[in-house]
């Protein structure tokens, strides 16, 4: 464990929790897109096959935990919840995310560590994270305005993935086998998505205006 | 080949 990951750890942490308090105290979801949680969820629970059968450290399996209930959670809260559901943007959450999730996972089927159910579902999960984001990069573009819980949360989530990419340039020197590419390579693409909306939100914060995305 | 190193990362 190095600092990079655990303020990686912490960021994505915070940023779940944001989500959570934001739908939780408004008893709102206006501006969540439901298609990038449900990629959430899959990504977690597709990346955590091994949460019962390998045990790394106490750290590791409660965080495992924690991610997976919380994505479920929300999902659930955008779905179910009778109040919550009401301000769910359906018309502008249109991205096709299914064809996210059958690409992802066939160059999971080719490109992966080891050609075995665990390997290829947790290839799946670090591609599928890579584009997570986009359903709510574009529902964000579409609804143009960005309420300050939700611009928090996409940047914290940016802010996770490049401590990451810290986290990867490190243990790079300090390991003399380095043998993350499928996750750095995949991080650097998903950091990349966030790049625009984090000159768009270092413009809105510099102009202390409100976030507006252009259409 | 080797067996993958586990993922300890989250």
């Amino acid at each position: 464990m190095n600092i990079f990951r655990l303020a990686g750890d912490m960021t994505h942490l915070i940023s779940v929790l944001v989500l959570l308090l934001k739908i939780y105290a408004t008893k709102s979801c206006s501006g969540i897109s439901l298609k990038t949680q449900e990629l959430y969820a899959m990504v977690f629970v597709a990346r955590y096959l091994d949460l019962f059968t390998d045990y790394i450290s106490f750290y590791n399996t409660v965080m495992k935990i924690v991610f997976i209930l919380s994505s479920l959670a929300i999902v659930w809260c955008m779905r179910m919840h009778r109040v919550v559901k009401r301000s769910y943007d359906k018309e502008l959450d249109t991205f096709r995310h299914n064809i996210l999730i059958v690409v992802c996972f066939g160059v999971a089927v080719i490109i992966n560590e080891k050609f075995t159910l665990r390997e290829v579902f947790w290839a799946f999960s670090i591609y599928l994270e890579a584009v997570a984001i986009l359903p709510q990069l574009v529902l964000l573009q579409r609804s143009g305005n960005v309420d300050n819980l939700t611009g928090q949360y996409v940047f914290l989530l940016g802010g996770y993935r490049a401590f990451y990419i810290l986290n990867w340039i490190y243990r790079y020197f300090v390991e003399q086998r380095f043998s993350r590419w499928i996750s750095a390579i995949s991080g650097l693409i998903q950091t990349a998505l966030y790049a625009d909306f984090f000159y768009y939100y270092f413009l809105s914060w510099k102009n202390n205006a409100k976030l507006h995305l252009p259409a | 080949s080797e067996q993958p190193q586990s993922h300890d990362e989250l």
